[in-house]
């Protein structure tokens, strides 16, 4: 079994990127053979695993034009068990010219699924990070999960004013694209203790969504926004600190609820 | 004379929004006539100045498809002399919308552009808040913008990867839509002096970019990310806080630069 998870959220700068890398890596740690799809034109979590898009000689764009397999453009990383499919920044344009070169709003909102299926029987997990919007892009991502949406949620007063239209999103998307989507969870994150709306945030998410909402709650640690830098998931940075341990808690958490599903 | 700012930048959650509230508030706080426009459909800026978008009856969208004016959907704001052109979450759809119902790619840039042109002499300065992207919209404010793109860069290592390609959007613009385009600044956002990352990537962006980065830093601070939860901007909410006397040294600069130039 293959659990695709989109982790989408329009909102910019919640934590998608840096939870589909650090989830990712804690997945593959604990034994499972993971593959990380980035399909941000801004191609941050290929750079978030040491590689540069701009020095790739192809990427996921190459697949949706028809001119490679995800097979051919598959990447390994410095990290055993965790692959990566990687972006570039001509998937930019893939809005504009999708809507011209592929009339059937259908096929070109499954580009994403139909690339995908030849290589499912490889991995365990298939993590897709999507860009900071609701388009033919995310409409992609969220096509393609077959186990759900995986929301991070940031615990800002802003980012829980976006979850309605993210909603309504993964909606039309069930209805019309992809009947097996569904919110599969949300995750906090950047929550910190000593400021009173972190915790305000996390009441009113846990009040509304009831178990949908992971237990593993993501700290505020600067570990996490150092590791980038480096190139290296935290696990590899700074696996004794108090991102690392949450991203490690929130991977056996996802496990355990599959296991017990 | 009417400075018109794009505020843009395709990184999510860098400070736009919240640059685009404040700095208009101080602006008109200083006695400057300010419209703050709202092309991301996401309506944070309509929400942090206590408006809710669901509740308006007309928005920039109306504007697009020709069925208002800007002068019909303008909106007072509790602060005088600080105006807002409201967005809705119907934007999100502007993007394939255009694409089919305005084949003419120049047209469908300038929707914003045409849109301000009537209602330019009743302000001083004009901020468009965009979205996290460098689609339709954000070329949109591109092409609309009389003075240029302030950029909001987070003090974080991904928001500076993002830069290059923001750079080449603005270039493309400038060539083929709105050849007054150039960068008019950029802004430093939540910098933590704790954290050694902030000076590291402070003294990153100054040194290639040298004095088109503001003087004024941003903090980061923690009133920032109340306020909107209250609808007002941080000078009414918390003004005596490090970051309303941010924004208020960062209007202050701005109009001294234009007194110079
Ligand atoms: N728990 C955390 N603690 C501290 N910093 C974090 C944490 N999670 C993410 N960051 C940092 O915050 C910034 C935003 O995170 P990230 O880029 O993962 O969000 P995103 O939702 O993928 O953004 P975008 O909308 O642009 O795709 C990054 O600089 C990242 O390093
Ligand atoms: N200097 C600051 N200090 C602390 N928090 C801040 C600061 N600036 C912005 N924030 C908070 O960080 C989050 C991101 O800021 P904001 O929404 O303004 O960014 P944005 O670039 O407009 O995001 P998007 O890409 O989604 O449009 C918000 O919750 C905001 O309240
Ligand atoms: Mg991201
Ligand atoms: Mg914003």
């Amino acid at each position: 079994m293959t659990y695709i998870y989109a982790i989408a959220n329009q909102k910019g700068g919640v934590g998608k990127t840096t939870t589909v890398v650090n989830l990712g890596a804690y997945l593959a740690a604990a034994g499972q053979r993971v593959l990380i799809v980035d399909i941000d034109p801004q191609a941050n979590a290929t750079s978030c695993l040491g590689l540069v898009s701009s020095q790739l000689p192809r990427s996921l764009y190459d697949v949706f034009v028809g001119e490679a397999t995800l097979a051919d453009i598959i990447t390994l990383t410095n990290r055993i068990r965790l692959d990566l499919a990687p972006s570039s920044h001509a998937l930019a344009a893939l809005e504009t010219e999708a809507v011209e070169a592929i009339p059937d709003a259908f096929r070109r909102s499954y580009l994403l699924r139909d690339a995908l299926t030849p290589t499912l029987h490889r991995y365990d997990y298939v993590l897709i990070d999507s860009p900071p919007s609701l388009g033919l892009i995310t409409v992609n991502a969220l096509s393609a999960a077959t186990h759900g949406v995986l929301v991070p949620v940031q615990c800002e007063y802003l980012a829980m004013e976006g979850l309605g239209q993210l909603l309504s999103t993964i909606e039309r998307v069930r209805q019309s694209l992809n009947p097996r989507l569904y919110l599969a969870g949300l995750i906090l994150t950047m929550h910190d203790s000593r400021v009173k709306l972190s915790a305000q945030v996390e009441a009113e998410v846990r009040a509304y969504f009831g178990d949908r909402v992971f237990r593993t709650v993501i700290p505020r640690n600067i570990r996490l926004s150092e590791a980038p830098s480096y190139g290296e998931p935290i696990a590899s940075y700074a696996p004794n600190s108090a991102g690392a341990y949450a991203y490690q808690a929130l991977a056996e958490e996802l496990m355990a609820r599959n296991r017990a599903a």
